[in-house]
């Protein structure tokens, strides 16, 4: 143990300013454990760390990009959690909206966003240059890789829109029919 | 994903995880990042947890939460960061995870699979943050 105060967080390299914000945070008087996981969280949003954390990163098959976020208090056990935010850059300050201003732990969506939105949160569009381009591109590409499985036409090798196939949960193959194609595609 | 655990002077703790997700998912999608006990967890009285990696495959498994009761029953940071990853392994010999574990006297360690994973610390007096290699199981 290096002593206390400490931050310790995944991932290095861009990773690691995320780290000093929080720590150097714990240092000034007044600052709690939530504003240094929320300072460190923020501090890799707005710089997009290495393009999976914040805006313009991990764009969907529509080309949007929605951010998942969650904070939790190590005294109370209380969290407070934002999932599939849309159109707001700030998901770990919405969390912890939902966290000290609801008994909610895990708010989604859309109305996750009119929440943000009524706590003084700015909404814009989360798509950069960037993501645009690469969905453009994977679109251009046939779709591929993608996580659909049991549709039809085949994503193996066509956009959609997909239909679902019928499905024998009583056949012996139906486990196997539920295990993904090949190898992992991506990760959060 | 940045999962981040803090550990006050004080002694109190907090954890938080933000993220973007997988790309190409399917609209609506979630993953493991806001999901209590799976993206992190912490309770003050032992230690927290980050996660990183296939989300769909990890919050079925809640390794943040294992990981934490792992301390809880008296593992290191870095066997109670292992037994959760080996749990998932167990089922999914492919899955890509990253998972930090620190008690809560500062006390830290790592494990993954899948890739190299890496995790960052800065404490007490350290003048720059220290980032870790962790191979994959």
């Amino acid at each position: 143990s290096p002593g206390l105060p400490m931050v310790i967080n995944t991932w290095g390299g861009p990773f690691t300013a995320a780290t000093d914000e929080a720590y150097l945070s714990l240092l000034k008087p007044g600052t709690s454990a939530l504003d240094a996981v929320e300072i460190g969280c923020t501090t890799c949003e707005a710089n997009q760390c290495d393009g999976s954390v914040g805006y313009g990163g991990s764009p969907d098959e529509n080309c949007e990009t929605t951010l998942d976020a969650m904070i939790m208090d190590g005294t109370t056990m209380k969290s407070g959690a934002v999932a599939a935010l849309r159109r707001v850059k700030n998901a770990i300050s919405v969390a912890r909206h939902v966290l000290e201003h609801t008994t909610h732990t895990l708010l989604a969506g859309d109305l996750a966003t009119d929440f943000a939105v009524s706590n003084g949160f700015t909404a814009e569009n989360l798509t950069t240059e960037d993501s645009a381009a690469s969905c453009a591109e994977w679109r251009a590409g046939g779709c591929q890789p993608n996580y659909r499985i049991n549709v039809t036409p085949d994503p193996a090798g066509s956009c959609g829109p997909y239909r679902p196939l019928a499905l024998n949960s009583s056949s012996a193959e139906y486990a196997g029919r539920l295990v993904p194609r090949g190898p992992p595609i991506g990760h959060d | 994903t940045i999962s981040m655990i803090a550990l006050h002077s004080s002694g109190a703790m907090a954890a938080g995880t933000s993220t973007n997700g997988a790309g190409r998912k399917v609209p609506g999608r979630v993953g493991d990042g806001p999901i209590t006990g799976s993206g992190s967890y912490v309770d003050g009285d032992v230690g927290g947890c980050g996660a990183t990696g296939d989300g769909d495959i990890m919050m079925r498994f809640l390794p943040c939460y294992q990981a934490v009761e792992n301390l809880r029953l008296g593992m290191t940071p870095k066997r109670a960061a292992e037994d959760a990853v080996r749990r998932m392994l167990r089922k999914y010999p492919e899955v890509a995870s990253g998972i930090v574990v620190v008690n809560n006297k500062g006390e830290h360690g790592g494990a993954g699979s899948g890739w190299t994973f890496t995790y960052a610390y800065r404490g007490g007096g350290m003048n720059a943050t220290t980032v870790v290699t962790v191979p994959p199981i």
